[in-house]
């Protein structure tokens, strides 16, 4: 299974439709500072289900959703898709792929989608739960965070590993 | 459940040793259980040593041979169990040119069964992108993406 | 006593504002006391707001907009107080090259009156150096330093 | 008042007697991964008094001194001088510069000297209270430390702007 594409709208300073498509391999993005690369890492988090707006560099979740600039309004929510592949010859080819979608308004309330029907998180996490996608702590290592996995006490080292074995 | 923890441990340690030595050019790397009587509550002490370096507290590692260990550890736990994709967001920043080069050469070779997202802003790792994507804000406070051609990037 | 505190604070804000507008090419920044009624304890928060951008929790500034934001206040503080000399220890790490270049211009403008001494990785940096050396370890664990000419550096 | 010169010996990676003289106006050093940039850092911190083993990246005050190499013997003693140059054309010649001197031996015992004169580390305190040399939370800025001076908390701002004030 691999990540094929990410669409994000309205989340953080990305306030138009927006789609990335994956390598199988490397897949690099680059940009100045400020541009919304590290807002991406984030929507990808967000989508998988993060549940802290702290660990999103928010302090509350409401702070996700594109707040305007000068010249632009506001939005009133946002929805981000991931869609896997699944790479999986013996599946029919309707069913190679499978799109997650988080979607939130600003009111606080929030939607989950699997194949754009509505579904729980819980939905979703159990779907992932032999894949490996969704919370390792070692799949996703957010920016100023690499040499936590080295300083980190050794409780949390034991975390890692746990999560791993 | 002690037997499982144990042998992915042991496993880990082991990819740990090799990556390390590699991407440090020698060196040793160990992972400790601070209490081997209680392996069900243990918790894990990284121990690091570079290459010609005596051994001693991690802490006192540089910035960049911290990062460098970080990532050796990464790559020894997805080696024992891989995750479909891996997103890294700049944790390159800290390496210097001959420790990049050897990062680089280990994210291309974990490349084949791992998909690999990474946010970055030297040039190196750039060129050894698949796929590469450049994020602007043309208009003030509005990312917008924009495809880059390997061959044609600028600077 | 707490007339003394708040003159300080205004006069640093003040050079806050200016120097982040410099540094960001525009946008706004400010010192806001948490309890105003209660300056001989209140704590002080952070507010900026990069150029075309809307105010927000500081937290949700970029690596790089944190840095030049922390780097203004730096040199708001220095231009209120100076000291003799500053330590700065790889500071420019996260800076993208056209804040980098807008950070060596002040750099260089404080060190008419202040003593810098700076680690760094970035070459625009060391270009900018009066004095450039080199720390290697040719010898496996022993710290050596080189005086660089600055004309003639590598790379 | 400005930092004429650093002396290093024993103190972690520079076990032989090692010289840095500065420039009046910005002095760079630069070099590879672990060569011992931020030990020069460290070195100045500690000379100025630091008492903390931890904000020095050791875990006892032991760890600072040169613990030998694959190929060399560990030292029992590390030693740095900063020289200060007065800059005060009103004070003779051999009043211009001040010599501040720490010496830690494995035994745990700790000298100070000024201009090559036993001292106590108050003597020093006492000799900067009026150039704001010291440990002005803003003069000594550490690896990975430039983004703490915006995250951290409004009580830790306020003593920014205490030590200012
Ligand atoms: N809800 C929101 N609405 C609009 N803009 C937002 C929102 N949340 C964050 N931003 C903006 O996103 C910017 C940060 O983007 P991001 O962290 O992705 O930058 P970056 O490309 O990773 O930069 P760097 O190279 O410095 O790490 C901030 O300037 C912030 O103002
Ligand atoms: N007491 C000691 N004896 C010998 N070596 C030591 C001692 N303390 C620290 N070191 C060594 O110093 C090295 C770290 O040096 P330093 O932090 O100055 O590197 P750096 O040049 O700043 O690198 P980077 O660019 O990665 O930040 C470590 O490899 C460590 O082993
Ligand atoms: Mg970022
Ligand atoms: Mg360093």
């Amino acid at each position: 299974m691999y990540l094929k594409s990410l669409d994000i709208t309205g989340f953080k300073s990305f306030p138009e439709k927006t789609q990335l498509k994956f390598s199988s391999g490397i897949t690099a993005a680059v940009g100045p500072n400020g541009c919304g690369k590290s807002n991406l890492v984030d929507a990808i988090r967000w989508a998988l289900g993060e549940q802290s707006a702290k660990l999103l560099r928010g302090s509350k979740m409401d702070d996700l959703i594109f707040n305007g600039t000068a010249r632009r309004k506001a939005l009133n929510f946002a929805e981000v898709s991931l869609t896997f592949d699944r790479a999986d010859k013996y599946l029919p080819l309707d069913y190679q792929e499978i799109v997650i979608t988080r979607r939130m308004y600003r009111s606080g309330e929030g939607e989950y989608y699997l194949n754009k029907t509505p579904c729980r998180l819980r939905d979703i996490t159990e779907l992932f739960l032999d894949t490996g996608i969704g919370k390792e702590t070692y799949s996703l290592i957010g920016q100023g965070r690499v040499e936590q996995l080295i300083n980190a006490r050794p409780e949390e080292h034991r975390e890692l590993f746990e999560e791993a074995a | 459940m002690e037997k499982k923890f144990l042998q992915a441990l042991q496993a880990i340690e082991k990819n740990f040793l090799e990556i390390f030595a590699q991407l440090f050019g020698g060196g040793q790397a160990f992972l400790k259980l601070t209490d081997p009587d209680n392996v069900l509550e243990s918790g894990i002490e990284i121990i690091a040593q570079p290459p010609g370096k005596k051994l001693q507290n991690i802490s006192l590692l540089s910035g960049g041979e911290k990062a460098l260990t970080a990532i050796a550890l990464l790559f020894a736990v997805l080696q024992y169990k891989p995750v479909p994709f891996c997103v890294l967001d700049e944790i390159d920043s800290s390496l210097d040119d001959s420790n990049l080069s050897r990062y680089i050469r280990f994210l291309k070779r974990y490349a084949a069964g791992t998909q690999f997202i990474v946010i970055t802003h030297r040039r190196k790792t750039m060129e050894e992108a698949d796929v590469l994507y450049g994020i602007t804000m043309e208009e003030q406070g509005i990312s917008k993406v924009v495809s880059l051609n390997l061959n044609q990037k600028a600077g």
